[in-house]
């Protein structure tokens, strides 16, 4: 009741001014693009912000050369298995974290910059049937993967040398957890979401299991992207892939849900619909956030971007005829937007 | 969001869990 009485008006369109245009980028090797990324790279004592992009069989690092200008520095070959994501490690340096499997996640491994060898190379840290991954602060990986008779979840402490230092298993709920979230500012909290649709939450230093709070049936396969703990309340950023639209709310993409994890009660605080669009079926496909900023691919090819405490629609990239777009990622410290096309195409925008 | 509506609220929810919970 509380979340659809807070039930934001959607503005008349959204501003598209509020996306600009910085530069595009290419892979001509890439047929189909699997994800992009960013990654923050140091070189010849200077740090700058790389883009990484992957496609089936190659992960590439790329370096800005002048203003709108890309470069491919290197290119890893992962030829064995297909890679299926890029999973974001905040606040590392000269790394880039790959899932790779057929269906779903078989392995995680690493792909890194030696300075001892003065080479590219890569190296394994988790096999298994993953469900989830998320990279956390301070060089910290957790996953859960699935074998017939049990759930595990765990965290690795990765080295700079591309090795696991340390390795903690956290109990694992009931349900498969289907996706992580840290914190920010708690380093020891983890959230999660389960194929349930509970939020639950780690404490990463014990392993413990602290607390399964319910989501609601509203809003089926609920996937956490971010979480912050203020004044006693958890608030959680969760994507509702599978959302019905409705009349009273559209079809939200993103929820901000306030629990109290004393008591495991939960109250929205924001919906972010889609933007007004043509009457057909549309839906959230995937999407990606940053601080109060959500972006997401829409079922239509075009990618809307919100701002998540207001629930308002500050942005669309449509379609055009070169292509749907596929991936909408923000890059590493808010630098921007970046949209993918299964091409191979990139555009960065700042935001 | 009201207290009334999500239960007591306490600042040191995360310590205060981590006492509680099995080990």
């Amino acid at each position: 009741d509380v979340a659809e009485q807070l039930s934001p008006v959607l503005p008349a369109g959204p501003r598209e001014e509020s996306l600009q245009f910085v530069s595009e980028l290419k892979d001509a090797w890439c047929s189909c693009a699997v994800d992009v990324g960013t990654v923050w790279w140091a070189a010849a004592g200077c740090r700058e912000l790389r883009v990484v992009t992957a496609c089936e069989s190659a992960v590439s690092l790329w370096e800005p050369l002048a203003p709108g200008c890309w470069a491919r520095v290197y290119t890893w070959h992962l030829r064995e298995i297909p890679v299926i994501q890029i999973i974001p490690l905040p606040d590392t340096c000269n790394l880039v974290c790959v899932a790779l499997g057929e269906l779903e996640i078989g392995e995680i491994r690493l792909l890194l910059y030696s300075s001892e060898t003065d080479s590219f190379e890569h190296s394994l840290v988790k096999t298994g049937n993953i469900k989830a991954v998320v990279g956390l602060k301070d060089w910290r990986l957790v996953s859960s993967s699935r074998t017939m008779q049990e759930q595990q979840v765990e965290m690795v402490s990765l080295s700079e040398t591309g090795g696991s230092k340390d390795r903690q298993t956290l109990m694992p709920p009931e349900e498969t957890v289907t996706a992580f979230a840290e914190v920010e500012g708690m380093r020891e909290a983890l959230v999660g979401t389960t194929a349930g649709n509970s939020v639950v939450v780690w404490n990463l230093k014990t392993g413990q299991l602290l607390r399964k709070m319910h989501v609601g049936y509203s809003y089926p396969a609920s996937i956490c992207h971010r979480a912050y703990s203020d004044s006693g309340l958890l608030f959680v950023v969760l994507s509702h892939p599978h959302a019905k639209e409705s009349e009273s709310c559209g079809s939200p993409a993103f929820r901000v849900v306030a629990f109290n994890p004393r008591t495991g009660r939960s109250a929205g605080v924001m919906f972010s619909c889609l933007p007004p669009g043509p009457p057909c079926p549309r839906r959230y496909l995937e999407g990606d956030v940053w601080d109060t900023a959500g972006a997401a691919v829409l079922t239509s090819g075009a990618v809307a971007v919100w701002d998540l405490l207001r629930g308002r629609c500050t942005a669309v990239l449509p379609p055009d005829p070169a292509g749907h777009w596929a991936l909408a990622r923000w890059a590493a410290g808010g630098a921007g937007l970046l949209a993918g096309r299964r091409n191979g195409t990139v555009h960065l925008y700042r935001y | 969001c009201s207290e009334s509506d999500l239960g007591p609220i306490s600042l040191n929810w995360f310590e205060e869990l981590s006492a509680e919970a099995p080990p």
